[in-house]
């Protein structure tokens, strides 16, 4: 869409890889400063990856309440831009078993004026967030998280436009030839008789839609309750899984006599005599 | 020129991981791929209940939420829970696309023209898919030629929205590693969803 590609382009001048475009014009304020994303963190295909998906609450939604509420912090306005011509080929020759033979120029651009500001955290606040406690009581939506094995995500950069914008795009073809074709798309073409098509859009955004965002991962500390800001590699699961120690404790370990098996599991652990099955 | 992906990650293997589970859903009953086709057409205009969808069945959910699952007949329900796994596997190729895309292929489902989209779409990537960079390729005309004029401007916008350059009125394109992730969801979805409108 005419927003993606816009916002894409304009995490590309941004120049970091960390920032991630937002797709949809409609659910960008979702992507504000410390909102919540989840991601599934298994997919049963190799070949795409699942997107960031907004939980609709805020980190200081999980958090003890607090008296010290992080102030935003804003960069320096900047403007960006962006007027992209392209000319797909040159000439388009194409000559098949279907009687094609087109002629001409294809071409698209796109243009805009993007007027943005980061919002940002600072490292005290980001440090001071990581001190906090997390509520006892888990909220619902953590629940479900936990269940399917999400992990969570916190919003900690916004790029957001400072004005109303219009985004631009147009595309056109400039034919000539002729086009003794069975498909009606490029006889649709000649019978409009000027040669040249053009289909432009336009989209009006408003000003402090969030165009893209960088986000941290969330992990739950061990102890359940205090929780740790990462950087976003998602090499680390939110929830962590429970580690063999606690399993040993809280579990009643009976396992058949097997010098190995006793061997790994004997350090630390309260033996426990085997009953008959 | 080449990426040196392993081998696992060549269009090969994306055929593979595809054709696996387009053979799961076909041999799944008839009545339940259609209930299946009917089921995703009608979630497919709305995001959130595609993503809805995608939690319940992924989070085991559906017990404790008045959802349509917890409502059906246990028969019904175990046949669309052994299902869960294909289900899911195209859930979550579909949510890869955008709201655009769904719409695009909502009409297709409705149109009967998957078939003709899923092997333009495969002609595209299995040469391609390899390059890290921007290089054009040229449509096949046949394939072009099979789909009719509202179906190729919908199969077009589709292709579009994936971030390649193509346009409806030119044949030539240029392929962009960008739009290789959702040209590979794009391809899961049409395989399995013609599977299922087989049915």
């Amino acid at each position: 869409s005419l927003f993606e590609r816009t916002s894409k382009n304009l995490v590309k001048e941004l120049g970091g890889k960390d920032f991630r475009p937002v797709q949809n014009p409609l659910s960008a304020h979702k992507f504000c400063q410390l909102k919540l994303l989840r991601k599934k963190r298994r997919t049963l295909s190799q070949f795409w990856e699942q997107p960031d998906v907004p939980v609709d609450h805020t980190l200081m939604d999980i958090l003890e309440p607090s008296p010290s509420v992080p102030e935003p912090v804003l960069t320096e306005k900047f403007v960006l831009i962006d007027k992209t011509v392209w000319k797909g080929a040159a000439e388009v020759d194409v000559t098949a078993g279907l009687e094609v033979s087109v002629s001409g120029k294809a071409t698209q651009s796109c243009e805009c004026s993007l007027e943005v500001q980061s919002v940002t955290i600072s490292p005290w606040d980001l440090e001071d967030l990581q001190k906090r406690k997390v509520l006892d009581q888990e909220p619902s939506f953590l629940k479900e998280c936990r269940t399917r094995g999400d992990n969570l995500y916190v919003v900690t950069e916004a790029v957001k436009l400072t004005n109303g914008t219009v985004l631009q795009d147009s595309s056109s073809v400039a034919a000539t030839g002729t086009f003794s074709v069975p498909w009606s798309f490029y006889a649709k073409s000649t019978a409009e008789g000027s040669g040249l098509k053009v289909r432009e859009r336009t989209m009006t955004v408003p000003q402090g839609t969030v165009m893209a965002y960088k986000k941290k991962q969330l992990v739950f500390r061990e102890d359940g309750r205090a929780i740790l800001l990462i950087s976003d590699d998602d090499k680390q699961k939110t929830f962590p899984e429970m580690k063999m120690q606690e399993l040993r404790t809280s579990v009643e370990i009976l396992f058949i006599s097997d010098d190995n098996k006793q061997k790994a599991f004997s350090e630390g652990t309260k033996r426990r005599p085997i009953l008959p099955i | 020129g080449r990426i040196q992906e392993p081998i696992s990650r060549d269009f090969k293997s994306l055929q593979n991981e595809v054709s696996r589970e387009m053979q799961a859903v076909a041999e799944l009953p008839r009545d339940i791929r259609d209930a299946l086709f009917h089921t995703i057409l009608a979630k497919l205009r709305d995001q959130g209940a595609l993503q809805d969808l995608t939690d319940m069945l992924d989070g085991n959910l559906w017990d404790h939420t008045g959802s349509f699952l917890s409502e059906m007949r246990e028969d019904s329900r175990n046949v669309w829970l052994e299902s869960r796994p294909y289900v899911i596997y195209l859930l979550e190729a579909l949510l890869v696309l955008s709201d655009i895309q769904h719409e695009l292929l909502a009409w297709s489902m409705e149109k009967r023209i998957l078939p003709q989209q899923r092997e333009l779409v495969e002609s595209i990537l299995e040469p391609n898919f390899r390059y890290p960079w921007n290089i054009p390729f040229t449509l096949d005309p046949k394939l072009l030629a099979s789909l009719q004029e509202e179906g190729l401007a919908v199969t077009f916008g589709l292709l579009q929205e994936c971030g390649l350059r193509v346009a409806p009125d030119n044949p030539k394109g240029t392929w962009d590693l960008e739009a290789k992730k959702p040209l590979s969801a794009l391809y899961g979805s049409l395989s399995v969803l013609q599977q299922l409108a087989e049915a």
